[in-house]
């Protein structure tokens, strides 16, 4: 575990927190994309199904705990409590567009043809588009809340401090992922625009507005 | 199983 790993599950772990409590505290739920975390609810399904057959370590294990949790939890405050709330009229971006390519790609482009592992890389080739609702959703409300651009900014840091961890693990360890690799630079190149605005705009205590 | 197959990231 290096320091850019450790950093980027913190990151993670803030963001996924930081919109459960936006929601229940609000209770509301406009801006966000419960599409996006549906997307992310079978990301975390279908890497962790492991979770009790290989153990790896308790932070480990209580990590993945803690994303499902959270993850389910987010989606059932969406769809279920506080639906009421929910942008169904912008949050339409065709999720089947991201899971039919992701799962084909899976079955292609794997380290093993064995149903774990390319579960694993289906949900690290979903993963990589799984923000894409959430960013269209943003696109067309022409702005995003406040807490909800810090929510992307840790969300897409996470992935920016996994891509150093890789090059860090590649110099230390000579270990390399290409699958999780491509799939991360594509997952934090489609930020960019995002931390150029929450950088320019946000950071100057200024609303996050896309140029209309 | 084998190291490559074995996923230690979260």
């Amino acid at each position: 575990m290096n320091v850019f790993r450790f950093l980027g599950d913190l990151s993670h772990l803030v963001a996924i927190v930081i919109l459960l409590l936006k929601i229940w505290k609000t209770r509301s739920c406009s801006g966000i994309s419960g599409r996006s975390q549906i997307l992310f609810a079978i990301v975390f399904t279908t890497r962790y199904l492991d979770l009790f057959s290989n153990f790896i370590s308790v932070y480990n294990t209580s990590m993945k705990i803690v994303y499902i949790t959270c993850s389910y939890a987010t989606v059932y405050l969406i769809y279920g409590k506080f639906k009421a709330t929910y942008d169904f009229n912008h949050d339409t971006f065709r999720i089947e567009f991201l899971l039919v390519p992701s799962a084909i790609l899976a079955f292609l482009v794997n380290h093993d043809f064995s149903p774990l592992e390319i579960l694993w890389t289906f949900s690290i080739y979903l993963e990589s588009v799984a923000i894409l609702p959430q960013l269209f959703l943003v696109s067309k409300t022409g702005e995003a809340e406040t807490i909800t651009s810090h929510y992307l900014f840790a969300l897409g840091s996470y992935r920016l401090l996994y891509l150093l961890n890789w090059l860090w693990r590649y110099f230390s360890q000579g270990f390399y992922d290409l699958i999780a690799l491509l799939s991360g630079i594509l997952q934090t190149v489609l930020y960019c625009d995002f931390f150029y605005l929450y950088i320019s705009k946000v950071l100057k205590g200024k609303k996050l507005s896309l140029p209309a | 199983a084998d190291g490559d197959a074995l996923h230690d990231e979260l």
